[in-house]
């Protein structure tokens, strides 16, 4: 029997976000389990496809951290990472520090399927996106306002000189409204 | 961060996980999601594992390597595997995480130290999900 399982973070998810992350949850294991129902005819990806499509989807939500809606670094910007493996033959591809591409998990298994390398960074990594078929956002495409007000809170913290070891994966709704109501 | 673990009808199982990693990382900081091992595994042999949360801990500890070798090596079951291993990582670092699982068998295992986790599984054309620990909730595909 097919079966696939997801998660969607962990961390200080606040109440004002469980909404969010459950409906993203079942949008992803929908939009992602027509990969693995039976069709007929045997294919060699269905495993492949159907994780690749949960993931997709959740980089298209801002509820998670991931794609858009990724955490900040201190220069305010996105960088993101992602790895991908199957176990039969245990290929995998693994990417990191990419920038202004909506969805990672997609170039580590265009990584993956070149057969040549496992595990490729910064601008080899966007070279391969974008030589991939992958589209190149505007710079700050990714950023949230949830993003922007976490780093501002992390930024505040520094500066008091409080413990920032444990910093924060997840993110709160943004407090203020954005169109400064 | 955000993962997906399938078994199909072949057979195989696949990891993928994918992140924007944390709020104020240093430029060029890497975690533990790209790393084989830490943040993803699979082999058709034992099972699959994605994990979640403070990367620094996750990547020390190896998580997605112990929990797949506690079920090779010691027997256990998925869930079992899971919540042994992700306890053990926070009590020895410190950090707080968690993981979903399938064995080779096509059993889950879902666990984590943190306060919540989202997660969600289909089968059986039903979707179970939760987010809060001992909370699970239902509804058809």
């Amino acid at each position: 029997r097919p079966i696939l399982l997801i998660h969607g973070g962990a961390g200080d998810i606040t109440d004002a976000r469980v909404e969010g992350k459950f409906k993203g949850i079942r949008d992803a294991l929908r939009a992602a389990w027509k990969h693995l129902e039976p069709t007929g005819a045997e294919s060699s990806s269905s495993a492949l496809d159907a994780v690749e499509a949960a993931v997709r989807s959740m980089e298209l939500n801002e509820s998670f951290n991931a794609g858009y809606g990724s955490c900040l670094n201190t220069a305010g910007a996105v960088e993101m990472e992602a790895s991908l493996m199957e176990g039969r033959e245990m290929r995998a591809g693994c990417v990191t520090l990419l920038t202004d591409v909506m969805h990672p998990i997609t170039v580590a298994r265009r990584l993956m399927e070149k057969r040549r390398h496992v595990f490729l960074g910064g601008q080899a990594a966007q070279e391969l996106a974008l030589s991939t078929g992958s589209e190149k956002l505007p710079a700050g495409a990714l950023v949230t306002d949830s993003a922007r007000q976490a780093l501002r809170e992390f930024m505040e913290q520094e500066a008091k000189g409080l413990d920032t070891t444990f910093a924060r994966t997840e993110l709160d709704d943004a407090r203020t409204d954005p169109k400064g109501d | 961060t955000v993962g997906a673990v399938a078994m199909d009808a072949s057979g195989l199982i696949v990891a993928g996980t994918s992140t924007g990693g944390i709020t104020g990382k240093w430029p060029g900081r890497i975690g533990d999601t790209p790393l084989l091992g830490c943040g993803t595994y699979a082999d058709n042999a034992v099972g699959g594992v994605s994990t979640t949360g403070h990367g620094e801990t996750i990547m020390r500890y190896n998580l997605a390597q112990r929990i797949l070798g506690a079920i090779q090596h010691q027997g256990l079951s998925a869930q079992a595997a899971a919540e042994r291993e992700c306890q053990k990582m926070t009590e020895r670092i410190g950090g707080t995480g968690g993981a979903i699982v399938i064995d080779h068998k096509g059993e889950v295992g879902i666990s984590w130290t943190s306060r919540r986790m989202a997660w969600g599984y289909v089968r059986d054309g039903i979707i179970h999900y939760g987010i809060n620990q001992n909370e699970v909730f239902q509804e058809p595909l």
